[in-house]
């Protein structure tokens, strides 16, 4: 076994499903069944406990995904990866994510027969989020290929060492025996000394204690009975009140209590019915009494699977603003116009030998004399095939074949010189981008191979100029290019050959070769692009 | 000039070696570019990661690309690198 070297600080974990990506093919019941039975295989063998929260703060957060996914390790579809998950950590640390593509198994089945098990691959996946590494020992959990899951499985030796090696072996007693009302009595009741003989309850002991006494029924739970104080065992009831029996769960736990004292999900349910109106046609909706005020609109339920899930927000761009200022010498200027010494970049690129800063709707130009006089403009002035109302542009770059690329939200406006080449614009998913992807940060041509670059958020793109699609093994994690961090506002290549990242009001200079900034602090933008006296332009704090 | 090599060992099989930490990926855009001046530098690197693979996924270890490895690596498994590399590079061992 390899221990990877994160390890958790508390050893009494949450787990949850995600709420938004949850497996399209798998009921997400049965799903979580599974799943805490993998978490079990753990906790069997470790100082362990898992409890499953309503909430996608969970340490450990399973989530279903096909392909691109927002991290480095996009799935493949059917066969070959199957899952990942991520060690121990804040965060993204200990979840993991299926790929919804495969062909997932609930139940055990023939060798032969197509699928992959979801237990055999979750208990895998899980020893990952508690921080063992890949096994070169076959058959172990713990190794890296799929093997399939026997039926009365238990953990091998080797992961069983390695987890208990970072959190200590299964203690005896069992977790429950610290609820103080169902504490197990350790010393048996002793006779007293007077003639009267007082008769003892015998204390309750789980029905797998060891020292469980026989007439004891295995069916009786050592679960508290108050639920308001033990509300993690009294789970609320999914979709109550609006599903009164549980046909389609037929094997639902049923030795699960619910916070009403009137549910149970073997029973008939008895729910205030509608009164029912009289005339013909109804005129009006029947009215529900006793129904809580906000039916038929149901809150958003994470649990509720037939809920529709709240889609995400579409990119908006930012709302363009007309009012109009004047100033104090009497000019009326445009309240959205950057101030040239003072402002971030929303692109940068060396097109026809000339610079174009790009910010908002406007546009600096600067050539060998320096910034043109005038500027900054609106883009749509020079480029007047670009949408009318254009608010911004995320990234432009110059293409080999001299074509100015600008990428506006999910949408790419090809330009031969100041015009809209034919068909376009076109979605950035022609270009191999996912679909997930809302904007571009940043794109260039890096002159160090004159490969295409595309940037967005924590990952970035080689693109293939000659395929016009994104390489195959891309996205990577942007800690590739050091020092520049994530969430980038541009980049470009000047004529010294050098590049340049910018953020914020500051930009860096890339060492090409050792793949590193030349310098780890920033340097402000506007003196040394714009050309603007320093104590205007630059704060007197470092920029980091 | 075009790689050689068997175009470079194929992508495919070095884009395995390197998704799953048998080759370094630290400066793929580097390297990509090395690689065609030195062929033979990266010719030893992939015989070792080749190996390695062989070695923990249980086949014959024999340095190529053969049917066994093909096999390795068409077999579905997890997405995690099997030899995790952290920040500093260094390999973990138990």
């Amino acid at each position: 076994f390899v221990v990877q070297g994160e390890k958790w600080k508390h050893t009494n974990l949450t787990w949850s499903l995600s709420s938004l990506r949850r497996p399209s093919q798998l009921d997400p019941y049965h799903t979580r069944s599974v799943l805490a039975r993998a978490l079990d295989v753990w906790e069997q063998a470790s100082r362990l406990t898992f409890t499953e929260v309503n909430s996608d703060d969970a340490d450990i957060v399973v989530s279903f995904a096909k392909r691109y996914h927002d991290d480095a390790y996009p799935f493949d579809g059917r066969g070959s990866i199957l899952a990942h998950a991520f060690f121990p950590g804040s965060g993204r640390g200990g979840d993991a994510h299926f790929d919804d593509d495969e062909l997932w198994l609930l139940q055990p089945k023939n060798d032969d027969e197509e699928g992959t098990s979801l237990f055999a691959v979750a208990a895998h996946e899980f020893g990952h989020s508690l921080g063992l590494s890949h096994s070169s020992v076959k058959g172990a959990l713990m190794f890296p290929w799929y093997q399939g899951i026997q039926p009365n499985f238990v953990l091998p030796e080797d992961d069983r060492n390695g987890i208990q090696q970072m959190y200590g072996p299964k203690e005896n007693k069992r977790t429950w025996a610290k609820i103080p009302s169902y504490r197990p009595v350790e010393t048996p009741p002793t006779t007293t000394t007077t003639t009267t003989t007082t008769t003892t309850r015998r204390p309750y002991i789980h029905h797998r204690h060891p020292n469980r006494h026989p007439n004891q029924h295995p069916g009786y739970t050592p679960y508290p009975r108050d639920p308001s104080k033990y509300p993690a065992y009294y789970p609320e009831r999914p979709n109550y009140p609006h599903r009164p029996s549980y046909p389609e769960y037929p094997n639902y736990p049923d030795r699960r209590r619910y916070n009403t004292t009137e549910e149970h999900p073997r029973r008939t349910h008895h729910y205030p019915r509608p009164t029912e109106t009289t005339t013909h046609p109804p005129t009006r909706r029947p009215h529900y009494p006793n129904v809580r005020p906000e039916y038929p609109y149901r809150p958003y339920n994470p649990t509720d699977r037939n809920h529709d899930y709240p889609k995400k927000k579409p990119y908006l761009y930012p709302e363009k603003t007309t009012t109009a200022k004047t100033t104090h010498i009497g000019v009326v200027t445009p309240s959205d116009k950057p101030d040239t010494c003072d402002t971030s970049y929303d692109a940068v690129a060396l097109i026809r030998g000339e610079l174009f800063i790009f910010k908002n709707r406007y546009h600096w130009r600067i050539g060998a004399n320096g910034r043109y006089p005038g500027y900054p403009i609106e883009i749509t002035r020079m480029w007047p095939s670009l949408p009318k109302g254009l608010t911004h542009v995320d990234a432009v770059y110059e293409r080999p074949d001299k074509k100015i690329a600008f990428f506006v939200g999910k949408e790419l406006y090809l330009c031969d010189s100041q015009h809209l080449v034919r068909g376009y614009p076109k979605p950035l998913t022609n270009l191999g981008l996912p679909e997930s992807l809302e904007k571009l940060d940043a794109a260039m041509v890096w002159g160090y191979n004159g490969k295409t670059y595309f940037y967005s958020g924590t990952m970035y793109w080689k693109y293939d100029e000659d395929e016009g699609r994104v390489e195959l093994d891309y996205p990577r994690d942007m800690s590739m290019w050091k020092g520049v961090g994530y969430n980038i506002d541009s980049v470009f290549q000047w004529k010294d050959g050098k590049t340049y990242f910018f953020k914020g009001k500051g930009f860096w200079k890339f060492n090409d070769l050792q793949m590193r900034v030349e310098h780890e602090r920033q340097l402000p933008s506007a003196p040394m692009w714009m050309r603007c006296p320093a104590e205007r332009a630059g704060r007197r704090a470092p920029y980091r | 000039s075009r790689p050689t090599r068997s175009a470079l060992h194929d992508k495919s099989v070095r884009s395995y070696l390197e998704n799953f930490g048998y080759l370094r990926k630290d400066r793929p855009e580097v390297a990509n570019l090395l690689m065609e001046n030195a062929t033979q530098y990266y010719e030893d690197d992939f015989r070792i990661a080749v190996k390695t693979l062989q070695e923990f996924g249980g086949i014959p270890v024999t340095g190529e690309v053969d049917e066994a490895t093909q096999r390795l690596m068409v077999q579905k498994r997890c997405g995690r690198p099997d030899v995790e590399t952290g920040l500093e590079g260094k390999r973990r061992k138990r």
